[in-house]
């Protein structure tokens, strides 16, 4: 999955997610085209009703479930906006909340907010931690109860462009070695 | 009489010098110190997953494009510099904000369940996990058409124009993107690929292509030209389409011309949720949009700020709400199916955006992290990790 976020001189702006959904999709080539094509109906297998786990079968013309959320947050009275999405899989949402919390609430600049180690949950309800994520919060979350698990991929990716009255901000993720342009 | 009011005189002339002198340096200084920080722009920017598709996305806005032009011109390229992400080969979504009307939709072009697909898919789930390799797990590709609805709404530069970057760029003397090749060289991937028909693109005998190596990628050039001249019919009605399904069909795929021809994406307004100051405008299911506005709505209700978090008790204590809510919000995963296919969850994603519901959660919120997962509603697996 890729995202990028895009901000126009009049204040217009378009958040957009594209995906292959595993690295290089379902492995399969088309050489007269020169295209790669995505493994998309691999999204089926997590439709289950809650409380079973059976999966009705696949629906000719239905779209998988998905973690894509590019988002476009507006603050009209202060003009202020924020363009944002990410990759990763299902790490797309974790990654995308815990950025707009450091950046609107806790009052990280946008760079920053990206930066910052995630924490991901998973179906298990374990708590998964990126890299460097604070020692001392995995401890206290620990002590609160909450079950730690190992997980070695971390592949959350974010872009976000951000308008703060006449200022734009844009950050792309340096886990994936991006870098926003602007002018 | 006369000396008192010559003093009064001169204090109120004496306040309106000073009052002139104030006002002059405060315009004069607000002239030299701006708002903004060093590393702010002045007008427009593109934040792309690689500096390259960054800087092409900027150049369609300062040729006038407009920013779903540049959202475009970016894709195609992110398609040649990171294929193992994104592509033609995949789906694609857009939340786009009006700034003269204010409004914001969402262009859904994620790729479809063919009409025709291997019988006892679901079946093939637990076996296909982590990567889901083969034919079998092939939608329709939705990417190009979701491009040409998006431009067809909001464009402002010819078509072509989109295009040409990248298509320089694959002309030009191309080489091996640094992050691309770690992925063709991982351990993991690496056997994977070299067993798959991606060997004639990226292996040079039975090595992986390595960081700046030349990567002659021509037919995706000569692909990128037809669509650029002929539009997204020559994939989905034309025979850059036939020579897919060809290559696919000899793969043991079954997607058809029909599957392709009749590919629509959808354009629906934007899931809307007052969070704070802001508006959260967010695709809505089967997009995960209704999830992420539920997790900060919840989120919101504790007031977290930069005060709160500055002892480590407040971290603690922010991190063990947000691991509860993604806890709670994976137990609501449900109601993202597709509304089309599934009538019988057609409003389920309205709750999510609800305060009653927010409210709910919250009260179920406790200091302790090691509930039942039934307390949850967690039910079995979930999402795939790479993506």
């Amino acid at each position: 999955t890729s995202h990028v976020s895009v901000l126009g001189e009049d204040g217009s702006a378009v958040s957009a997610t594209s995906t292959i959904n595993t690295p290089f999709g379902a492995m399969v080539y088309s050489p007269q085209t020169g295209i790669l094509l995505n493994n998309e109906l691999l999204d089926l297998c997590w439709r289950r009703r809650s409380s079973s786990n059976h999966r009705p079968p696949p629906v000719p013309g239905e779209r998988p479930p998905s973690s894509m959320v590019p988002s476009i947050l507006v603050n009209k009275a202060q003009g202020s906006k924020l363009v944002i999405g990410g990759a990763g899989g299902d790490l797309i949402i974790p990654a995308v909340v815990q950025t707009i919390m450091n950046k609107l609430w806790l009052g990280f600049d946008l760079a920053a907010a990206i930066a910052s180690p995630i924490l991901h949950v998973n179906s298990k309800g374990g708590v998964e931690y990126e890299a460097n994520f604070s020692q001392e919060v995995q401890k206290g979350l620990q002590d609160r109860g909450q079950k730690q698990t190992q997980q070695q991929f971390f592949l959350n990716v974010v872009q976000a462009v951000s308008q703060e009255g006449p200022c734009v901000y844009a950050a792309s993720d340096l886990r994936k070695s991006g870098v926003a342009a602007g002018y | 009489m006369a000396w008192g009011h010559r003093s009064i005189v001169s204090l109120v002339l004496l306040g309106l010098g000073l009052a002139l002198v104030i006002t002059v340096l405060a315009v004069v200084l607000s002239r030299h110190h701006s708002p903004c920080s060093p590393q702010a722009f002045a007008h427009a920017a593109v934040a792309a997953d690689s500096k390259v598709c960054s800087d092409i996305g900027r150049a369609i806005l300062q040729q006038q494009g407009s920013p779903v032009d540049a959202t475009i011109a970016a894709l195609v390229c992110s398609g040649v510099v990171n294929p193992q992400s994104m592509g033609l080969g995949g789906g694609v979504i857009f939340t786009i904000y009006n700034a003269t009307t204010g409004k914001v939709e969402v262009i859904n072009a994620r790729e479809t369940v063919p009409a025709r697909f291997a019988q006892g898919l679901l079946d093939q789930c637990e076996l296909a996990l982590p990567l889901g390799t083969g034919t079998q797990w092939i939608g329709v590709p939705g990417e190009l058409r979701g491009y040409a609805e998006a431009h067809r709404r909001h464009g402002r530069l010819p078509w072509a124009q989109l295009f040409q970057p990248t298509i320089a760029l694959l002309r030009g003397d191309f080489r091996m993107p640094s992050v691309l090749s770690q992925f063709l060289s991982h351990k993991f991937l690496q056997p994977l690929l070299y067993n798959s028909t991606l060997r004639q693109l990226f292996f040079n005998g039975t090595k992986p292509l390595r960081s700046q190596d030349p990567f002659p990628w021509s037919v995706l050039a000569t692909t990128l030209e037809t669509v650029a001249t002929e539009g997204d019919q020559a994939f989905y009605t034309g025979r850059l389409g036939q020579m897919l399904v060809d290559d696919i069909v000899k793969e043991g795929g079954q997607l058809t011309m029909q599957d392709l021809a009749t590919f629509q994406p959808e354009v629906v307004d934007a899931l809307e949720m007052p969070l704070g100051n802001y508006t959260l405008y967010s695709p809505p299911p089967p997009s995960g949009g209704a999830i992420l506005s539920f997790i900060l709505n919840v989120l919101r209700g504790f007031n977290f700020s930069a005060e709160s978090v500055a002892q480590l008790e407040g971290r603690v204590n922010m991190y063990h709400h947000l691991v509860e809510t993604l806890k709670f919000a994976g137990g609501q995963r449900w109601r993202q199916w597709d509304p089309r296919s599934h009538p019988e969850v057609q409003n389920a994603s309205q709750e999510l955006l609800g305060e009653a519901l927010a409210q709910h959660i919250r009260q179920q919120i406790n200091d302790r992290g090691d509930h039942q997962r039934s307390h949850y509603n967690l039910a079995g697996d979930w999402g795939h990790r790479m993506g």
